[in-house]
């Protein structure tokens, strides 16, 4: 089963 | 004070028509630099970023960066309503909550103005840092288009691996599977027709083709597409816009779990 990983896991806020 | 004048409205246009499915509403931030954008859509897997640099524009004077909310659905409404020869000029004030388009025929025969309202978006910009990929694939982006619309047809998901063999898609579904190799190809005259792979290591990743085939929307940009590609990140599928800039999106992968 996979698992979809969001912007927010690799991607900090500014 | 905002005022910049687009010659090849129909730039904007294709932009418009190529984000306004993934993202329904964004701040565009206007600097010095340039007009830009960065949303992500409503389930945070995937982040559009635009950038339209001032030297790209006919006329740029923005006196103060100047964020205006746009509802894109809407704006999409009224740059349809530009021809596609039309020049197009974004106007904007600090304090007032309107933007106006002005699009003039090449003729300057005809010249129409919409008033757009804005509207107050609280996001969140975020830090995209520079990355060394493992591997970045350059291809026409028609054939890109295709093969993501072809897979869609089969799967939901699309596996793409990159090793010096070349690029493979491929996707699973209830009907059975698809594997799509595409080989480097430079010998053809013309460079936007080639497959270009740089590989530093193989890598191999999965994505919701449901994304893939909404990024391929801006295929009408752009000749080639860039597929960069790193297990740590998401992936980045660019469009170049011709002497004005870039539309990226980043589309963050399916884990085994």
């Amino acid at each position: 089963k996979c698992m979809q990983r969001q912007i927010l896991d690799y991607f900090g806020r500014d | 004070m905002l005022e910049l004048r687009l010659i090849q409205g129909s730039l904007l246009k294709k932009v418009l028509e190529a984000i306004k499915d993934l993202v329904t509403e964004a701040n565009f931030d206007c600097s010095a630099t340039g007009f830009s954008l960065q949303a992500m859509d409503s389930s945070h897997v995937a982040l559009v970023a635009l950038l339209l640099r001032s030297e790209g524009f006919d006329h740029y004077r923005c006196d103060r960066n100047l964020s205006m909310g746009i509802n894109l659905n809407n704006m999409s409404k009224m740059l349809r309503c530009a021809g596609p020869e039309d020049i197009i000029t974004i106007k904007g004030d600090d304090g007032t909550d309107t933007v106006t388009f002005m699009f003039e025929s090449q003729k300057q025969d005809k010249i129409s103005d919409f008033e757009m309202k804005l509207m107050d978006i609280d996001s969140e910009h975020l830090g995209i840092p520079d990355a060394e990929y493992q591997a970045i694939v350059r291809m026409p982006s028609a054939e890109f288009a295709r093969i993501c619309k072809d897979l869609g047809s089969i799967g939901d998901t699309v596996v793409i691996s990159v090793t010096k063999e070349g690029v493979k898609f491929f996707t699973r579904g209830d009907v059975g599977s698809a594997n799509i190799v595409c080989r480097q190809n430079t010998s053809v005259d013309k460079p936007e027709d080639s497959t270009v792979i740089e590989m530093n290591e193989p890598v191999s990743l999965t994505f919701a083709l449901r994304y893939m085939n909404s990024f391929t929307k801006a295929t009408t940009l752009s000749e080639v597409v860039t597929i960069s590609l790193s297990s740590e990140l998401p992936v980045v599928v660019e469009y170049k816009i011709a002497e004005m800039g870039y539309i990226r999106f980043y589309l963050a992968p399916k884990i085994e779990d």
